[in-house]
């Protein structure tokens, strides 16, 4: 598998995006 | 390879963690030596804003919430989430001047695992909250289980029953829902018999209860025995619900810690 650095941070931005997601839905 | 304790931690961290260990591996085995690193800027831009929004929905959870460890353990992971979003906007400018920059590219690697760990951090935080809520049911049974002792007539027993019942059913739709929830498949099965034999045992106590009344009333002996065998059931309910609380602390790594 090879993974770029590009991939990696459209990974990590969707990441934090879920996480942000998982707050709002548990605050709510 | 982290492993998560719980699926939703892990279909969320899963894939990042996945890809930071590829490239990890691929640094440190030279494949990418002496090879330009593309412009960053845009991908780095993205994860930048991803954070900032990350860290204002989180602030504003942190001001509501009356959780008070969710007050106490959010905001290092917000600095831990913030910084790691510097050190990649640091290597995209490093790299903008130098494509083969080797610092750039450890802090490339420094700020993703900041930001894995961080958000394993909230996560983290998120889901003992979770289990908080659900150990205070719990321990409404463990305490509602108490007054077994001070049931003497047979409308104390009704009243007893009923007042029972709905918690239980509570409790043992919490425990189901998050037993399936956990990725750790022992942790899932001591959930799932505690619970079992707590739901056994409940018909078991209404009976010892009923037992007792009626031998109380009845004044024929046998009220002591009776008052054990009350005692017995409940003491066994009592142990299994700790252990139902134990259990839901645990995470995958307390269990590697231990073995």
């Amino acid at each position: 598998l090879r993974v770029s650095w590009e991939q990696l941070l459209t990974t990590i931005a969707r990441t934090i995006n879920e996480v942000e997601n998982q707050i709002l839905t548990r605050d709510a | 390879m982290p492993v998560f304790h719980t699926k939703t931690i892990e279909s969320i961290l899963e894939p990042v963690a996945q890809q930071i260990s590829h490239l990890v591996i691929m640094h440190e085995e030279g494949e990418v030596d002496g090879k330009a690193i593309p412009d960053l800027t845009v991908p780095v831009a993205a994860v930048q804003a991803a954070v900032s929004n990350l860290v204002r929905v989180g602030k504003e959870t942190v001001q509501t919430t009356e959780d008070q460890l969710m007050k106490r353990d959010m905001p290092p992971a917000f600095i831990k989430v913030e910084n790691s979003s510097s050190k990649l906007v640091q290597a995209s400018q490093m790299l903008k001047a130098d494509p083969y920059s080797v610092p750039a590219r450890d802090y490339l690697i420094d700020g993703s695992r900041g930001i894995l760990s961080g958000t394993s951090d909230l996560l983290l935080t998120f889901d003992e909250a979770e289990v908080r809520k659900i150990i205070r049911v719990c321990k409404g049974i463990l305490e509602y289980l108490t007054v077994a002792e001070v049931v003497e007539t047979m409308e104390d027993l009704i009243t007893y029953t009923k007042n029972l019942g709905p918690g239980m059913t509570k409790m043992s739709k919490m425990i189901e829902e998050r037993q399936q929830e956990l990725t750790h498949q022992e942790h899932r099965q001591m959930l799932v018999n505690s619970m079992n034999t707590v739901k056994e045992l409940l018909p078991v106590l209404i009976s010892a209860i009923k037992i007792f009344v009626t031998t109380k009333s009845s004044r024929g002996g046998g009220t002591e025995e009776a008052e054990r065998n009350r005692r017995f059931t409940f003491e066994k309910m009592s142990a299994e619900i700790n252990e139902i609380i134990r259990v839901l602390q645990l995470t995958t790594w307390d269990e590697d810690a231990w073995a």
